[in-house]
C-alpha cells in the first residue's frame, strides 16, 4: 500500500458518498446519469466477487463491501425512491455500445481464461468507460450542477491519484498490471475534458457548470 | 496459463 493507492481510494469514497448525499439530502437525482450508476455497480460486482474466495487485508475487505453497498443503495436511489426526478430522456448513452466490446474484449485480453478472471478483466474495462453515460448526459443537458461536478472530480482525481500509484509500485517494486495500467490511462483520458471545464469554470465561483 | 492471478487493489 502506498499513500497515492490509499489517498486514491479516499478520493473514490468521497466522490461515492458526495453522490449518495447529494442524492439523498435533495432528494432528487435530476442531472445524474443512472446509467452510469448502474454501470458502477456492475464493476463492483464483476471485480470484487473474490470477496469471499481472496482474503487481501481487512481492509480490502471493508472497503468492498462499502463500495457494493454506497454503489447499489445510489442505484436504488435513482431508480426506485427518487424515479420520478430520474431524468430518463437525458439519460439516453447507448450503455450496449459499452456493454458489448467490453465484454468481447474481456474474453480475448486477459490474464487466465477462468470465470473469476474474466469476470475482473470485464470489470477494468467497464470501468474505463462507465463514466461515460453521466460526461454524455451533461453535455446533453449543457450543464451540470456544481455538487455533480465535485462528484466527478473527486473521481477523476482518484484515477489520476492511480496513475501515480503504478509509477510508483513499477519503481519501488517492479509491479505492472498492463491491464489495469492501459484501462486506466483511456479511464484518466476521458477526464481531462472535464477537469479543463472544471477548473476554468466550476472553481471560478460561477456555481453551475455550463457547457459551451 | 488458467492460474489464479492475485488483485491486490480496488
Amino acid at each position: 500500500m502506498n499513500i497515492f493507492r490509499l489517498s486514491g481510494d479516499v478520493c473514490h469514497l468521497v466522490a461515492i458518498i458526495i453522490l449518495f448525499l447529494k442524492i439523498w439530502r435533495s432528494k432528487s437525482c435530476a442531472g445524474i446519469s443512472g446509467k452510469s450508476q448502474l454501470l458502477f455497480a456492475l464493476v463492483f460486482t464483476t471485480r470484487y466477487l473474490d470477496l469471499f474466495t481472496a482474503f487481501i487485508s481487512i481492509y480490502n475487505t471493508v472497503m468492498k463491501v462499502v463500495f457494493l453497498v454506497l454503489a447499489y443503495a445510489t442505484v436504488s436511489l435513482i431508480y426506485f425512491r427518487f424515479r420520478k426526478s430520474y431524468d430518463s430522456e437525458s439519460d439516453s448513452f447507448r450503455v450496449e455500445f459499452l456493454l458489448v466490446p467490453v465484454a468481447g474484449l474481456s474474453f480475448l485480453e486477459n490474464y487466465s481464461f477462468t470465470p473469476l478472471e474474466i469476470l475482473w478483466t470485464f470489470s477494468i474495462y467497464l470501468e474505463s468507460v462507465a463514466i461515460l453515460p453521466q460526461l454524455f448526459m451533461i453535455t446533453k443537458t449543457g450543464e451540470a450542477e456544481s455538487i455533480t461536478t465535485h462528484y466527478l472530480f473527486f473521481l477523476g482525481l482518484y484515477r489520476t491519484l492511480y496513475l501515480a500509484n503504478w509509477v510508483w509500485r513499477y519503481h519501488e517494486e517492479g509491479f505492472f498490471d498492463q491491464i489495469a495500467v492501459v484501462s486506466g490511462v483511456v479511464q484518466t483520458i476521458f477526464y481531462c475534458d472535464f477537469f479543463y471545464l472544471y477548473f476554468t469554470r466550476v472553481l471560478r465561483g460561477s456555481g453551475k457548470m455550463t457547457l459551451p | 496459463a488458467d492460474e489464479e492471478v492475485a488483485h491486490d487493489e480496488l
